[in-house]
């Protein structure tokens, strides 16, 4: 049955891992976390410190947002503020051995939802694409 | 069984209509579509013509990768560039009647796919969203 398929496995099980994740760091200007989001193409990533603890996530779009004037876009603005004059901070996370159903309530509103360990620490994330690859073989099957 | 829900279904049945899309149009200059990214807030979105021809999508990246020179980035190009000099014209297409696990298989790596009808007139998207919400729902039976 359906629910047998994706039952009792966890978000581990479908992780992309932080060493594999862009991010940028607290303390990073606009101009260089727009130049990560353009080269990677990636549209949002996670902002971390230093010591790997998750922060939020920036997006073009909060960017390109906080930078469009009334009259012009303030260009100017990409070197003067930083990431987390801009980032979302109200985000969702996961626990590596989290049910795969809660991580799947929450991509249907979240591109992808970052996971961390017990102490808040990035593990990596937990993306629509990994678990619509699965659905597609499994409807193949 | 899991191939029986979505089984039998089609591409229409998850249907975004094209009254409710996001586009720009042939013509418009990158200034105006970056314009409607940062509104809509969506990073990508399709390029249509006046009679609701498909012809391409734009994203946010698409429109920075062309600004972004050697020394700075070129701002003057969003007044001179137009949408069809940047957008991505090889994109996947459905049309409404196509089984919903084509569509599933497509979206393993498009979050959104444009659905036409056989003349090649726009009739809305297919999206990541709408499949996640229906699996979500499933699994939670
Ligand atoms: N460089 C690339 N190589 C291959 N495919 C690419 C790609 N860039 C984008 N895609 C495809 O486009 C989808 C949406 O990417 P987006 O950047 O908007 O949205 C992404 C991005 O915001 C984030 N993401 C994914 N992988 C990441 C990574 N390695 N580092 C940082 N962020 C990542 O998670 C979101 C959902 O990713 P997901 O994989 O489900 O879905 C991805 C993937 O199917
Ligand atoms: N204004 C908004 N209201 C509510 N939720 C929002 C939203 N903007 C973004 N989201 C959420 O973020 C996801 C990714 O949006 P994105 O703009 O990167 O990627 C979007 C965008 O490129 C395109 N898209 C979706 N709806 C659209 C629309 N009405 N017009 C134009 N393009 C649309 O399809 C992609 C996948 O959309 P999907 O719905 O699966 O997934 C959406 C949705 O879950």
């Amino acid at each position: 049955l359906e629910n047998k398929k994706f039952a009792k496995m966890t978000v581990a099980q479908f992780l992309i891992p932080s060493d594999k994740v862009a991010h940028v760091q607290l303390g990073n200007y606009l101009d260089h976390a727009l130049l990560v989001l353009t080269k990677t193409g990636y549209s949002a990533i996670p902002v971390l410190d230093t010591s790997y603890k998750l922060h939020g996530l920036i997006s073009m779009t909060m960017i390109m947002d906080a930078i469009l004037g009334l009259e012009r876009i303030e260009f100017e603005r990409l070197e003067t503020m930083k990431v987390e004059e801009v980032m979302n901070k109200d985000i969702p996370r996961l626990l590596l051995d989290d049910d795969i159903v809660k991580g799947i309530g929450l991509i249907v509103n979240h591109p992808f939802v970052c996971v961390e360990n017990k102490d808040g620490y990035f593990e990596g994330i937990f993306t629509r694409r990994e678990i619509l690859k699965r659905l597609n073989k499994q409807l193949r099957k």
